[in-house]
């Protein structure tokens, strides 16, 4: 058993978690707010068997995409000077994805 | 030192918490959302030492009960027909439980 | 690459974040309730190289403060009699941390 810690952009939680289900993976939400950008976002658990970590993977890659997000300088460094002006590009990915190992699984 | 992920139903999380206090345990707690059912649920993030693992599952085990849940097809598969009709009975398990191997524990 | 779950208090979680974007970590945060004092804190997710493990402690060290908090008996044992009268002070620390191994790191 391992478990997977997915974080996604809210936009892609839904069809996520359809597409999960639709492949028989069980998975829990929980609400997150991204570090940087400060947006809430979306962190999923995921316990997979070791075998299927990499058809879970699939699932998630295939539908959490990537999208630009425009915001203002003064917005990421408060205390520079408003007159930086122009909104700034950022990326911000589909998924990011942390692989645990499992000790022990087990359900009551 | 390990780090027992519990997911539970929200209605057992409250005499969890206590029955952990009880017990000496210290525990965090994240709402949460099952992916199938999306009812709110409740994830115990609970550091143990290894040696007392088992007995912290043991509280879990006695607090926490399995339920069953009546939900309507269509709810389950939206772009089925509505002439599916009856409820369909889910059973819902008193706890999910990863037990997380960790590297160090430190308390500042 | 490591996990480090760091639960903090929700006074400090700002400058935190603040902190760990200067030091060029990247992090995540989900809203969490302390299993004793009941009070509303923050978990962090933040991944890291291995060798980048210290750095980021140290950020959560100098940026996270121990505090005293007054509760009254009664809220802690609600079936002891009232009578038990003077609020007691609590320690909470600043961040209690949990540094778990990763088996695989992956980006969409
Ligand atoms: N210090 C910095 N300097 C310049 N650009 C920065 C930056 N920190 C983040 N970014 C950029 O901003 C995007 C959103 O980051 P945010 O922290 O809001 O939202 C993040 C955060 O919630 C989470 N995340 C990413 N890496 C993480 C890590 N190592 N540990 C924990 N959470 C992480 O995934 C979300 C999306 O991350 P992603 O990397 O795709 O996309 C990031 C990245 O392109
Ligand atoms: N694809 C599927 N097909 C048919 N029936 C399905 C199904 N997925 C879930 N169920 C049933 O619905 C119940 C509620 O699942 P839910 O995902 O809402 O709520 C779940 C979820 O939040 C969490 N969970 C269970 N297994 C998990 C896993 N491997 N990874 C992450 N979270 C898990 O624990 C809650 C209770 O799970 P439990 O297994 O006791 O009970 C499950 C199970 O009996
Ligand atoms: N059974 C008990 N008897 C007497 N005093 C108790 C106690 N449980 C907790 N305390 C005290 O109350 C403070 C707040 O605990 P709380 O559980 O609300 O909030 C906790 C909890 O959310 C989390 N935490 C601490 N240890 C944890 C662990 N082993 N596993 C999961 N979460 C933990 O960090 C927060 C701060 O913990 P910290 O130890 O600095 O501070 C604790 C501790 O000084």
């Amino acid at each position: 058993m391992k478990l997977i810690v997915a974080i996604v952009q809210d936009k892609d939680s839904q069809q996520l978690q359809t597409n999960l289900v639709e492949k028989d993976f069980r998975a829990t939400q929980l609400p997150s707010t991204g570090g940087f950008l400060k947006a809430g976002n979306c962190t999923f658990l995921i316990g997979v068997e070791e075998e299927k970590v990499d058809d879970a993977l699939t699932v998630i890659k295939k539908t959490c995409h990537t999208r630009s997000q425009y915001v203002t300088p003064t917005f990421l460094m408060p205390e520079a000077a408003s007159s930086l002006g122009d909104p700034v590009e950022v990326q911000v990915g589909g998924a990011t994805c942390f692989i645990l190992p499992v000790d022990k699984f087990v359900r009551f």
